[in-house]
């Protein structure tokens, strides 16, 4: 299938083509009958000018339009893109018109990014708090035999 | 409404990016 | 209704309508400047036959009947064109999406299951932050306990030396040491009782 840039250039060429078809030099001479009747030579040599430079003019301006917009390279990035696509049968997201619901989707993969990383960080802390917490109360055990021992000694002094 | 359609359409395209971009600063700010 | 294109005019900076208009301006526009010039190219023409009676007025006649007859020709054509345009070059497919909204395709997250996710965030965040402060706590306890515990094994060091040096001098129970003594004291005593009444 032609791409779009050929396609582009196809129906705008084939418009000028019939457009010059339309402006032939029969119609041409009709419409000036009067200055055909002087001078037909004349008559016909403005025709083809005209025919020249109205072909030469659109074609100049086409391609500026074209240059302009950069439609060669936009033109083919979509067809890249129609391609990429070829499989999908199903219409693709469109925005919805509500600009805030639609930026959210744009945060959700480093949102659940965050998600993941303060899900490890708090098994982390979990697991260190454990580990703090068996010492704490080793810690209190042992002060609490400390105590039990130096009472022990004070009232055997006693 | 060119110009409104044209507009409308480049926040579209740009801003969620910028938008992206301060919310990324503030989870990384969050997990510093 | 008007079809604004929009999804369009995101890829191309433009609405397609736009550039088709530039294309029927750029026929339009340089059709009417060469008539114009083709006029004046026949105007001049005239100015040099001797005795000419064609006027200025009867050619500019001309002009326009040629102009008009292109120009129906032209829009005709044009429509034709347009829709090419519009349907087939400047339009995107529905099955297909920009890259910039590929994010969508990826995460179809609705406007509540994205609550759902912060929601669970802000829970993880709160967890993090009383772990965070309970790891403080702890540590700041155990702190404590290491200054206590110093101070409780000096106690009992003391102790341990006190009875260290009763041994190095012989006694090995302080308590029966002390036993000994006082009864050994309370003996002496009852034996000076003796002896001074004897003496009295």
């Amino acid at each position: 299938p032609p791409t779009r840039a050929q396609l582009f250039d196809t129906v705008v060429d084939t418009v000028l083509e019939k457009l010059v078809a339309a402006g032939s030099y029969e119609r041409f001479a009709s419409c000036y009958r009067c200055f055909y009747k002087l001078q037909p030579e004349v008559t016909k040599s403005i025709h083809e000018q005209f025919i020249f430079q109205l072909q030469a003019s659109i074609k100049e301006e086409i391609q500026e339009v074209k240059e302009e917009g950069k439609l060669e390279m936009l033109f083919d990035a979509l067809d890249r893109l129609v391609e990429e696509a070829k499989d999908q049968q199903e219409p693709a997201w469109r925005p919805s018109g509500t600009p805030e619901e639609d930026a959210l989707s744009a945060m959700v993969p480093y949102l659940l990014k965050h998600h993941s990383y303060l899900q490890r960080v708090l098994k982390e802390k979990v697991e260190d708090n454990k580990q703090l917490a068996e010492a704490v109360l080793a810690g209190r055990g042992r002060i609490k035999e400390l105590q039990q021992l130096i009472q022990a000694r004070r009232e055997a002094w006693q | 409404f060119e110009e409104l359609v044209v507009e409308t359409t480049k926040k579209r395209k740009q801003w969620p990016k910028k938008i992206l971009k301060h919310a990324v600063q503030t989870y990384k700010a969050e997990q510093e | 209704s008007v079809s604004p294109m929009a999804y369009e005019a995101q890829f191309f900076g433009f609405t397609p309508q736009t550039c088709v208009l530039r294309v029927y301006i750029a026929f339009q526009d340089y059709l009417f400047e060469i008539m114009q010039v083709v006029e004046n190219v026949i105007l001049k023409k005239l100015e040099a036959v001797p005795g000419c009676k064609v006027s200025p007025l009867r050619i500019r006649k001309c002009t326009e009947k040629f102009f008009v007859f292109m120009k129906e020709q032209f829009n005709k054509l044009f429509s034709n064109l347009e829709t090419v345009l519009l349907q087939l070059v400047l339009s995107i497919p529905p099955n297909v999406l920009l890259p910039e909204d590929k994010v969508h395709e990826q995460y179809p997250y609705s406007k509540e299951q994205f609550q759902v996710l912060q929601g669970e965030v802000q829970e993880l965040q709160r967890q993090c932050r009383a772990e965070a402060a309970a790891g403080q706590a702890l540590r700041a306890e155990l702190e404590e306990q290491k200054v206590v515990q110093a101070e409780l094994e000096k106690i009992l060091q003391w102790f341990a030396g006190l009875e260290s040096i009763c041994r190095e001098h012989g006694t090995s129970s302080v308590k029966e040491s002390f036993t000994f003594l006082t009864q050994n004291s309370k003996k002496l005593q009852d034996v000076l009782k003796d002896v001074e009444k004897k003496s009295r």
